[in-house]
């Protein structure tokens, strides 16, 4: 596996807060459990209606899943396994290596 | 050798540096390959200048790709320039007058050190590799390093942040020997463009401030008619406008500093998609990607070469 298989289980999850609270929720959500941002660049620029894809890992995504419900954050699961789309992205290209 | 190389698939470092000597080599007419000084690792940043050797002076385009080192659509679009520049040289008259009446300097990986960690230990690296002594944290914001506004609003001063703006502005090797060699040429240099990647959008200053830029208007109807051309290609939508109220305030960012320092029309690209796959675009969509937006390019430089 590429990246020897670091990504199984990880996934990337979409959000887009509807108002100040959900805004606090979510910035302490990115704070507290460590999440990769994809966009926005930076924790600083989430605010009402940005949208906001952040990238959990296997480990933290129960806990952090657990947060979402608890603090009624709506999410979408963009991509349910990282590792699987990495594969597909230039897995292609390390089988062609290896031929 | 590189001969039948892939355009349509995502390369290693190695791989895209063997490809800049193979065309340095193969093309000599239109290519000349140098390096404008080294990354923090110590790895040369190669430059390749396109264009016809025809007359001593002609104004020139700066690109460059893979300042964020996730972002691989952005050097798979360096690439995929070049080649369609060399290719169609002959066969398309826009592309030859172009190449005839300009040189482009082509920086395909910007953040080598980073695009280097990001296929060997963190595909998700976005920073630079550059270690700060008194922290544990990896990199600066090669982004955020520019001497512009540097680490006011939308700029961390945290080394573990993913917008870390760096010890001191122009503190990252890179960013250092991109501006110099900019600052040397900014008479010639006519336009800045940079990709990233992911967001589907092409901004122009001001990144750090809402205001409009003195020549707004030339800017903003080669931003409309470049998005135009961009969706004629497969009717995608990019949006287009300013940075700081499309996107968001960042300060330090390579195109307000390549604006401010002369460079009259400064474009930062954010290719596909708009989340779906997001850095992981697969390599099916390379093609599509590159094609509509070498139509964007190509509309940005023949108005260029007008009188706006």
């Amino acid at each position: 596996h590429l990246y020897n298989n670091l990504y199984a289980g990880d996934k990337l999850i979409r959000l887009s807060p509807k108002n100040d609270y959900e805004v606090i929720a979510l910035k302490h959500m990115c704070q507290q459990f460590k999440v990769d941002l994809w966009q926005p660049s930076s924790v600083s620029y989430i605010t009402e209606g940005t949208i906001v894809d952040v990238h959990i890992t296997r480990n933290s995504s129960q806990a952090l899943l657990a947060y979402l419900q608890h603090t009624s954050l709506q999410y979408k699961v963009l991509i349910s396994n990282l590792q699987n789309l990495i594969e597909k992205q230039i897995g292609v290209q390390s089988l062609r290596n290896r031929r | 050798a590189v001969l039948g190389y892939n355009y349509e698939a995502y390369h290693s470092l190695e791989e895209i540096q063997s490809w800049m000597y193979y065309m340095n080599k193969t093309h000599s007419d239109l290519i000349s390959m140098f390096s404008i000084g080294k990354s923090y690792e110590g790895r040369p940043l190669y430059v390749l200048k396109l264009g016809k050797r025809i007359r001593p002076y002609k104004r020139a385009v700066w690109i460059d790709c893979g300042i964020h080192a996730r972002e691989w659509i952005g050097p798979a679009f360096c690439q995929w320039f070049v080649k369609e520049a060399v290719d169609t040289y002959h066969s398309d008259p826009g592309m030859r007058r172009i190449l005839n009446r300009l040189y482009f300097y082509v920086m395909p990986v910007f953040n080598v050190d980073g695009y280097h960690f990001s296929w060997t230990k963190d595909r998700f690296w976005r920073k630079t590799r550059s270690k700060n002594s008194r922290f544990h944290c990896y990199g600066a914001d090669a982004n955020r390093n520019w001497k512009v506004n540097w680490c006011d609003e939308g700029a961390s001063l945290h080394p573990c942040d993913d917008t870390y703006c760096g010890l001191y502005p122009e503190s990252e090797p890179e960013v250092k020997a991109a501006a110099n060699f900019l600052r040397k040429r900014k008479k010639q240099i006519k336009a800045y463009l940079s990709f990233h990647a992911y967001a589907q959008l092409l901004l122009y200053p001001y990144s750090y401030k809402y205001a409009a830029i003195p020549n707004f208007e030339c800017v903003e109807s080669a931003a409309y008619n470049a998005i135009v051309a961009l969706q004629s290609a497969y009717g995608v939508r990019y949006n287009y406008g300013p940075a700081s109220s499309i996107l968001y305030v960042s300060s330090g960012s390579s195109m307000d500093w390549a604006y401010k320092n002369g460079i009259p029309y400064a474009y930062a690209f954010e290719l596909r998609d708009t989340g779906h796959f997001g850095f992981l675009l697969p390599e099916s969509l390379i093609k599509p990607t590159c094609v509509e937006t070498m139509l964007a390019v190509k509309n940005i430089t023949m108005h260029i070469l007008k009188k706006c």
